[in-house]
């Protein structure tokens, strides 16, 4: 029930971001990763990985993102889908 | 299953490995076996759907279609390795671009094969399938049970048993097809290395190498000796050693037939003899009643035919080879030997003869080849051989040497100077110790 820590934060929205489930930072659209955002995020991964999803960056959540994996991202083509979602609505 | 899109729109895919593992915790995997957990990682996606997959020769300059390298940290292709946990691998979804189906592997990872300290290390295999399947258009799976999972969880197997759950079999599927006839081999250039023996157990964990039944090669007692395109093989049960043109031994340890000669039944246990027939160069294999006939390292349809097609006496042989004298066959077998003439296909009047007219020359031979510029022959039993120089017969008494010592790089035998051990434990046992043994 703990809040995690800042660094788990920190390195869990790196992962998303790595393998696919979170787009890239940008600072033009920084709304993107918001808390509901990133708690998407954590239960696409957590579905992946078939964990409870739970939306959160819980003990079994963290303990598989420090499993050994494959480089390439899980979600395809998630950063790319969403640089031709924003420059839509401009 | 998930497809990235992306798919080879050719069927016949080339590979070889660029770089191999450098680190210290690599080092014991040798660039033979890494070449050959890379073939039977292909195989799995070779034996599901109509693709080949050919290596190319290591210093060739064609460019293969997927490169595979051990790297480390950061090495120009956006995906940084992080040094042992963490990223194991990736590889390069089908395409165009030079880089496409590239496969890479982190070189500071602990790599192992077939299950070998898989504590201690990941199964290079698992990877490897799992990458090729990348390089080839498969997206990660969500399915825990699929290959394409894409977190390390644990060896799948060894590479003989391993088949495809239904999520990867489907997907590969669904991108090329299913494969209509099993058999399309997947295919490696003759320049490469022969693959080295995969056993069918896995060994005990503290053995890194399993070598539980490799004969010893420095006692003899050869099934087989054959000198085919001026190399000279030494075979014993399932293995062979292959001796260069300039007398070096390619390896001390043996090889397996079957990953090097493509075609004799899985289950032989000895090859009686082997000779490369003059005239077409092509390589005959005897074994027991039968024999085979081969093309480079790949036996011909229509094989094994029976012995006595020869005009021999059924029973098998002891030992084959063509006398460089005048080009003719001979097989021998017990004390007798018999001469063939391979351009008409037929015996020659007059035989079998008895071995002894070869002065000096045992019975029972284990085998007999011609060799060198001259053509001497040389005639081979147990742990001796014996010459006679080019067309004699006569000039090889008492005159054996080893071939432990002189083929197989063996150190010599103690010399009689030095005395018997009297085994402590025993009143009347008397032991002798060899370099060897």
């Amino acid at each position: 029930s703990a809040r995690p820590r800042s660094v788990d934060v920190s390195k869990g929205v790196d992962w998303l971001t790595r393998y696919g489930y979170l787009p890239p930072p940008d600072p033009m659209t920084a709304q993107l990763q918001t808390r509901e955002g990133i708690e998407e995020a954590i239960r696409t991964m957590q579905r992946f990985g078939g964990l409870k999803e739970t939306g959160k960056l819980d003990a079994a959540t963290l303990s598989l993102m420090q499993k050994p994996r494959c480089s390439l991202p899980d979600i395809i083509g998630t950063s790319e889908l969403l640089r031709r979602r924003r420059r839509r609505r401009r | 299953y998930a497809l990235s899109g992306l798919l080879w729109q050719k069927r016949s895919l080339t590979w070889k490995v660029n770089t191999y593992p450098k680190s210290e915790q690599n080092k014991n995997l040798d660039s033979q076996t890494i070449d050959s957990i890379m073939y039977y990682a292909l195989k799995v996606w070779g034996d599901a759907v109509p693709l080949t997959f050919q290596q190319l020769s290591p210093k060739g300059s064609d460019t293969p279609d997927i490169v595979v390298d051990f790297s480390s940290s950061y090495h120009d292709d956006g995906y940084p390795f992080d040094g042992a946990g963490g990223t194991l691998a990736h590889a390069f979804f089908p395409g165009e671009h030079p880089i496409s189906g590239d496969t890479h592997f982190d070189d500071e990872e602990t790599w192992t094969i077939l299950q070998q300290g898989a504590d201690q290390g990941t199964d290079l295999y698992t990877v490897a399938i799992h990458e090729f399947g990348h390089a080839l258009g498969l997206a990660h799976s969500s399915s825990s049970s699929s290959i394409m999972a894409p977190y390390y969880q644990g060896p799948v197997g060894h590479p003989t048993t391993f088949q495809l759950h239904t999520d990867d079999l489907q997907g590969i599927q669904q991108l090329y097809g299913r494969k209509d006839s099993p058999s399309k081999p997947t295919t490696r250039t003759m320049t490469t290395p022969a693959l080295p023996k995969v056993p069918s157990q896995p060994p005990p964990r503290a053995t890194r190498f399993p070598q539980p039944n490799l004969p010893n090669r420095c006692l003899g007692d050869f099934d087989a000796i054959a000198n085919i395109r001026g190399e000279v093989f030494f075979f014993k049960n399932e293995f062979f050693w292959r001796i260069q043109r300039t007398g070096s031994l390619v390896s001390l340890n043996p090889a397996q037939v079957s990953n090097f000669w493509k075609g004799l039944p899985k289950n032989f246990k000895k090859i009686d003899a082997v000779y490369e027939r003059p005239g077409d160069s092509k390589i005959v294999f005897i074994i027991r009643d039968q024999y085979w006939l081969f093309k480079d390292t790949t036996v011909l349809p229509g094989y094994p035919r029976p012995l006595t097609e020869f005009g021999l006496p059924s029973g098998g042989v002891d030992a084959a080879f063509i006398w460089a004298h005048n080009g003719k066959t001979y097989f021998f077998r017990n004390k007798y030997f018999w001469r063939y003439d391979e351009q008409k296909r037929t015996m020659d009047q007059g035989y079998p003869k008895e071995v002894s007219l070869w002065q000096g020359i045992p019975e029972d031979l284990d085998d007999v080849i011609s060799w060198g510029e001259a053509g001497d022959t040389y005639f081979f039993k147990g742990n001796e051989y014996w010459i006679q120089k080019k067309g004699g017969i006569d000039q090889a008494i008492g005159t054996s040497k080893s071939v432990a010592v002189d083929w197989m790089r063996c150190s010599p035998r103690p010399t009689a100077s030095q005395p018997p051990v009297k085994n402590p434990k025993s009143k009347d046992k008397v032991c002798t110790c060899d370099f060897n043994a």
